[in-house]
This record gives C-alpha cells, structure tokens and sequence, in this order.
C-alpha cells in the first residue's frame, strides 16, 4: 500500500491510498484502501492515509476517527493520531499518515516499521521506516 | 495558517530482516516522491493534484505494493484499488478490483470529477477507464518475479501476509498452522 497526504499553501486538505491489497488474498477481496473514511479520509481539518492490516483499519474507520477526535474533542494532529492508534486498534496492527489545515504533518504506527517520510515548507524534511 | 506540508508512505509492516539494500531503495524512492510533491508545490498546485501525483509515482515504480509490484492474490493474478479525497467540499473517488489499469488513483480522480458516483469496481470500473481513455496494461505487466516468490511463501506458510512480511522458520514448516490473515490466525477476522 501506498499513500500521499498534502496540505497546500490555501490551506486546503487532500488524501490518496493506492495499494495491491494482501499477499494470496481471496479473489474478489476488498480493503481499506478504497474506503472512504477507512484507507483514506480528507476534509476542512486534515487529510490522512491509512496502511496496514485492512480488516482492523476496517474496523476502526481509521482515517476518519482522526478528523473526527480532532472535530470533537478538540484534539491537534499529533494526539489525535496518537489516540487513534493507541485506541482504534484493538489487535490490529497498521500505521497512518496525516497532515492538518494548519501545515502540521504527523506519521504514526504499531507496526515493526513502516516506510514514510514528510517535509514541510519551512525546510524540513524527513524519511525514515523503522521507530 | 501553516504553510504546506507533505507526508508519503510505502506500506506499514515491515520485516525486520529487509536486507540494507532493499531499505535504501525504499529511502531513495520516499525521497524522489517528496521532491516531486514539494516541487508541485512550489509552483502552487493545488493538494488534490499534488497527491495524486505522487501516487501515480509510487504505482508505476515496482517497489511499494501498489500499481506495478502489487500483491499477487490466491491465483497468482493483480487486482488493484484506490482512493482519493479532496477536502475542502470532501469530494471523493474510489476504485476496486482493477487488473489493467496502470494508475489505479488517476481513475480513481475521473471517479471523482466525471462520474455521477464515488465508487466503482470490478468490471464496471475497467468499462469507465477505457471510457474515459486511460492507460491500460495487461496483467503480467503489474506482476513482479519476487512477488511470485512471495506469493509462493505465503501458499507455503497457508497465510494471508501484509507487505513485507516473510515467514519466520516455525509458521513455514508447522504444517497445521491455521490460515492466517496478517499474520493473526484467521478465527481474529471469524467474528465479522
């Protein structure tokens, strides 16, 4: 799975998760990654990318749980992603990628790894795939 | 307001024995896709373009599991999907189940600005790419040697695997391990 998440210099929010599902998956079989609100969410708040063990992202209505913390208990990126993975979960392992209309992005996982990086405007920028 | 900001990723669930080469073609690519976004947009494109972008080049690349080098299914075939949102009127595409589309997100964008629908799988999202004229491949090109190897590890090891996950020495030979999905033993996923 593969996922881009964007805030632009008008604030605005986008999300897109593209992927080839799970190794020896049943024909037929469908993820979170074309799920709106599950894979992939974006609205006036955030945008967010989800990957990992579809079924509990799934579950978890993932990336929408984060603008929805965010919405309703007022919470910023970081905790709101932080919460989501730390609560949404269950079992389930996976990891998410976000970014708010007020230029935050934020990366995180219960997985072993995942393959990531962001920049910002101001010059930072950061690729990384383990903790 | 901040200014913009990007964030890419290739997959979480990463073996932890992925040889260093395989990491650094993966940093290589992560760091190609951000110069491209960043690129974008310094010349002021718009998010929803600047995602789909960088997608697209993350689907034509073999490395990720998406697009070329996607996960092979039970038989060894493609089926792939994808999803786009744009959040200022939370406007929205999806696709499923596409085995000839070379950039599952691009029809996933045309679900979004030219179809009365915000879903579309299987054959009727195939019949709306050629509608709309986009790229087609056939199967094979979308299939990659070292996924039929994973594929083959995985029908070994009667489980279901994420990205990058090789089978550890017990799960490959204890023969009665229940199907696993992720990893997890099936009966997790029964309930549902």
């Amino acid at each position: 799975t593969v996922g881009c998440v964007v805030v632009d210099s008008q604030g605005r929010c986008a999300a897109a998760t593209s992927t080839g599902g799970l190794m020896n998956k049943k024909i037929g079989r469908i993820g979170d990654s074309p799920l709106i609100g599950s894979g992939t969410y974006a609205c006036g708040v955030c945008g967010v990318s989800c990957t990992g063990e579809g079924e509990a992202i799934i579950r978890g209505t993932l990336a929408r749980e984060v603008a929805a913390v965010m919405e309703y208990k007022g919470l910023g990126l970081q905790e709101a992603v932080n919460y989501v993975i730390e609560e949404r979960l269950d079992e389930g392992k996976a990891g998410l990628i976000a970014v708010s209309s007020n230029g935050e992005v934020v990366c995180g996982f219960n997985t072993t790894g995942m393959f990531r990086g962001c920049a910002t405007e101001d010059g930072f920028m950061e690729v990384g795939i383990w903790k | 307001m901040g200014g913009w900001a990007i964030a890419v990723h290739g997959g979480a669930g990463v073996d932890p024995n992925l040889p260093l080469q395989r990491q650094e073609d993966a940093k290589m690519l992560l760091t190609r896709c951000l110069d491209l976004g960043i690129h974008a947009l310094r010349s002021n494109c718009s998010a929803i373009d600047v995602v789909e972008l960088v997608v697209r080049e993350l689907e034509t690349d073999p490395l990720f599991n998406s697009g070329r080098g996607s996960a092979l299914t039970e038989e060894g075939t493609v089926e792939m999907e994808a999803s786009i949102m744009d959040g200022p009127k939370r406007r929205c595409g999806a696709v499923s189940g596409l085995t000839t589309v070379k950039n599952p997100i691009s029809l996933a964008r045309l679900v979004m600005d030219k179809s009365p629908h915000s879903y579309l799988a299987f054959s009727g999202a195939e019949k709306f790419a050629r509608e709309q004229g986009v790229e087609l491949e056939c199967n094979d090109y979308f299939v990659t040697e070292e996924n039929v190897g994973m594929l083959e590890l995985a029908r070994e090891a009667n489980s279901i695997w994420l990205d990058y996950r090789v089978p550890n020495e017990k799960c490959s030979t204890s023969v009665e391990t229940p199907l696993q999905m992720n990893g997890l033993p099936i009966s997790v996923y029964a309930p549902e």
